[in-house]
């Protein structure tokens, strides 16, 4: 495949398979894509997401979310100020999409589309950087990473981060399960997501 | 860089809409 079909429908689709076809149980994929920001530097952003959940949630045994209510209610505003914008309409307070609580690991997911990485900063910008997949799994050695976003998905309730690169950018994917390295993920990655080969 | 804010905008209207038929098919 040719760089043009280098869209956001295809991302949406190679990040969905990888996911929904994996062994595994992933919480969510991120495509980060690379770039340079204008002093020439180069940038790992926000290319396009594909957000799962949890598979606790649906059995009614797993923690979702450990924010309080305030918390609850701050990211239910958040949420209805960004339906507001995309829909173009007046914020509403009883939008089926904000009613619902706010998880931890879909706030995780939401607050990702806002950050980015520069110069092989963070596991992304490393597995980039290196040309390296950087796999963790655990809650402890995510919160004994070096890298801010690692400890912020701890905290969010992701005991797995793992980030391997490709030729236009990083696949991210985060689980709330303990997963191991799996070379059939990662030659997955390699064949859906090398669009220069 | 330009294409990132449009990038975002499109994943964020998915991911709200998945939101809303969940909630609906709850």
């Amino acid at each position: 495949p040719s760089v043009a079909l280098f869209n956001q429908e295809t991302l949406q689709q190679r990040l969905q398979a990888l996911i929904e076809g994996a062994r595994e149980s992933w919480t969510y994929a991120i495509f980060w894509q690379s770039s340079y920001d204008y002093s020439g530097a180069s940038v790992l952003g926000w290319g396009d997401g594909y957000y799962k959940g949890d598979d606790d949630k649906s059995k009614g045994k797993g923690k979702t979310t450990t924010s309080s209510a305030a918390e609850q209610e701050h990211r239910k505003k958040v949420l209805r100020e960004l339906n507001s914008l995309i829909s173009g309409s007046a914020p509403s307070a009883t939008d089926e999409a904000v009613d619902e609580e706010v998880t931890d690991t879909e706030w995780f997911f939401l607050v990702s589309m806002t950050q980015s990485f520069v110069n092989g900063m963070g596991l992304a910008g490393q597995a980039f950087f290196n040309s390296t997949p950087v796999w963790v799994t655990g809650a402890d050695r995510l919160v004994g990473s070096t890298c801010d976003r690692a400890r912020q998905g701890q905290v969010f309730g992701l005991q797995t981060m793992v980030c391997i690169p490709s030729a236009n950018g990083v696949v991210e994917l985060g689980s709330t399960e303990p997963i191991f390295q799996s070379s059939d993920l990662m030659q997955k990655v390699r064949v859906l997501f090398n669009f220069d080969s | 860089p330009s294409a990132v804010p449009q990038a975002r905008k499109a994943s964020l209207a998915r991911f709200l809409e998945k939101r809303k038929e969940r909630a609906m098919s709850a």
